[in-house]
């Protein structure tokens, strides 16, 4: 349903920002 | 039996819930769905074996992204917890801080903890979401 559809795809953006920030992290 | 385990699979999932810190208001929430759910079960025993597995469920998924929380919370240094987090997260929760985490910029030379930092409310957000999630479904099938 429409909850389940849109937590999947916030939580799949979040995944991507704490992997974009971990590798940023590492960077620097 | 059956209801004794449900118990234990309930009250082992309030307590990481507890411990992972969330929002105010989300054990509470969680532990009166579970005990209502547990009453409901002891009435009809359809529910038992739905409700019990869905909580093992819970409790599994819970685990992986509360054990990626940890793993990112060990590593700023040195241990200010949330010292580094940019002034435009503070404070901010839910729908909210995801907006606030999706149009962040962060300036070239922002610092390894200002990034784990991020990252970690980005992984905090994620199981307050997880949980939320699992206790709107709960609440369907309980209520």
């Amino acid at each position: 349903n429409a909850t389940t559809l849109a937590f999947f795809r916030r939580l799949e953006a979040l995944d991507a920002l704490v992997e974009k920030h971990l590798d940023l992290a590492t960077q620097v | 039996g059956p209801m004794a385990a449900m118990c234990v699979s309930s009250q082992r999932l309030c307590q990481m819930v507890h411990s992972a810190g969330l929002r105010h208001g989300t054990v509470d929430r969680l532990h009166t769905l579970l005990a209502t759910g547990w009453w409901m079960a002891a009435i009809d025993s359809s529910y038992d074996s739905q409700l019990d597995q869905m909580i093992v469920r819970s409790t599994n998924r819970f685990t992986v992204v509360k054990k990626l929380a940890n793993d990112i919370a060990v590593l700023p240094q040195p241990a200010h917890p949330g010292s580094s987090l940019p002034a435009t997260l503070i404070g901010l929760h839910g729908q909210n801080l995801f907006e606030a985490l999706v149009a962040l910029r962060l300036l070239a030379d922002a610092t390894k903890n200002v990034h784990l930092e991020v990252a970690l409310a980005a992984r905090r957000l994620a199981m307050q979401e997880t949980v939320d999630l699992h206790i709107h479904v709960y609440e369907r099938i309980v209520y």
